[in-house]
């Protein structure tokens, strides 16, 4: 599943 | 973090860096779409609005004011400090007809019905297509400066590199974000025009001219 919610990207 | 991330927004870092110095050095924004500028500056703080809720690393937070800095300021320079040098005319790319569209996509498709993350959405849906006034307005004067061109190189490598970052982190951290990647590859083609034209003719000296 996408665990996109982790924003630790620019 | 992993190289090809960490060459992606040192890459974006320099193409920022780039376009300020160039206009502040020149001191004209001649052949820059202050639209596109607008949308980035749109773009970063839609994104970074989580600077007031959530500290990740040094590196993130400091990296994120740079762009929210730089973008303002370079959007500043366009109209107000260098207005007389702004190329409206040429700058005519209908803005509204990206914003509307993105907007109403990121209310429909995202991870979550938050504001903070629907305002995450929209930033990535619109900087997938920001460049374009930029790309149109080149397309109109059918020309474009070398230092403009070279802008542009490093801010369509850094997406590039960064769609490597993805796949990097699918292989060896089972990471993805569908939205993040598709928005990345949807952007970076946009670019391949423009990537074709800088290798043949800027890395060969010669001026990036469109066929009129």
């Amino acid at each position: 599943c996408p665990i996109g919610s982790r924003k630790d990207e620019l | 973090m992993n190289i090809f991330r960490l060459f992606g927004d040192l890459s974006h870092l320099a193409a920022i860096i780039i376009l300020l110095l160039k206009i502040w050095k020149s001191r004209s924004c001649a052949g820059i779409s202050g639209k596109s500028q607008i949308l980035f500056a749109i773009v970063f703080t839609t994104r970074y609005l989580d600077l007031l809720t959530s500290f990740i690393s040094l590196y993130n937070t400091s990296m994120k004011m740079i762009y929210i800095g730089c973008s303002y300021a370079t959007v500043y320079l366009i109209y107000a400090k260098f207005r007389a040098t702004y190329d409206g005319n040429h700058d005519s790319f209908r803005v509204e007809f990206l914003i509307v569209p993105v907007g109403g996509l990121a209310v429909l498709i995202n991870h979550d019905f938050s504001l903070l993350e629907i305002l995450w959405t929209f930033s990535i849906y619109l900087e997938s297509v920001a460049i374009l006034p930029q790309l149109f307005m080149i397309s109109k004067t059918g020309e474009a400066e070398t230092i403009t061109t070279h802008y542009l190189f490093c801010q369509g490598l850094y997406r590039a590199l960064y769609l490597i970052n993805w796949i990097w982190r699918f292989y060896f951290e089972g990471f993805f974000d569908m939205i993040a990647i598709v928005a990345g590859v949807v952007q970076t083609i946009l670019y391949c025009d423009f990537f074709y034209l800088y290798v043949t003719k800027v890395l060969k000296g010669k001026k990036l001219s469109l066929p009129a």
